[in-house]
């Protein structure tokens, strides 16, 4: 554990604490994608299956378990109890398009051809790429809530500070893992460009919004 | 299977 996986990971749940206390607290998940939601659920499913197979720490344990309960709850309240606000109309993009080939992905290039090892592979591929439907949704109503871009903001920092822990970790430990580092380049590109909307706008008082 | 392979990150 160095710092920078430390602050990651708090930066992760930060996130997905924001996001699931302005659902909450505003009793309305307008401008949320629920698909994007519904992939992270997904992703936590699918990787901490080893939550049943080995122990690694209770801070391991707890952080997963956290982040499977919260990202449950997010997906309840959007889907279920606050259904009624959630704006399905502009939540449109296709997570066939995603979950087809990063499954066929995670089958062809994997560490070990085991349904768990498989299914891990898939979790970090598919979040690579799980946000897609958050940023299509705001690139297609051309804002967001100001609450939204911080979460999103504590998000790509959560990659970007991993993305130093494992140049920190290939260092000091010889460790690097491929597949993890690949994909997660990937995803720090994707929050690249909202990053630069987010320095120069949200961080000035203004509301985040595209050009039309 | 490679029991060698673990995951200890999030």
């Amino acid at each position: 554990m160095n710092i920078f996986r430390l602050t990651g990971d708090l930066s992760h749940l930060a996130a997905i604490i924001i996001l699931l206390l302005k659902i909450w607290k505003s009793r309305s998940c307008a401008g949320i994608s629920g698909k994007s939601q519904v992939l992270f659920a997904l992703v936590f499913t699918t990787r901490y299956l080893d939550l049943l197979t080995s122990f690694i720490s209770l801070y391991n344990t707890t952080m997963k378990v956290i982040y499977i309960g919260c990202s449950y709850a997010t997906v309840y309240l959007i889907y279920m109890k606050l259904k009624a606000t959630y704006d399905g109309n502009h939540d449109t993009f296709r997570v066939e398009f995603l979950i087809v080939p990063v499954g066929g992905l995670a089958f062809l290039v994997n560490h070990d051809f085991s349904p768990l090892e498989i299914l891990w592979t898939f979790s970090i591929y598919l979040e690579s790429v799980a946000i897609l439907p958050q940023l299509f949704m705001i690139s297609k109503t051309g804002e967001a809530e100001t609450i939204t871009t911080h979460y999103l903001f504590f998000l790509g920092l959560y990659r970007a500070l991993y993305l130093i822990n494992w140049i920190w970790r290939f260092y000091f430990e010889g460790f690097f893992d491929m597949i993890a580092i690949v994909a997660g380049v990937v995803q720090t590109i994707l929050y690249c460009d909202f990053f630069y909307l987010y320095v120069t706008k949200v961080l000035k008082g203004k509301k985040l919004s595209l050009p039309a | 299977a490679d029991e060698s392979v673990s995951h200890d990150e999030l």
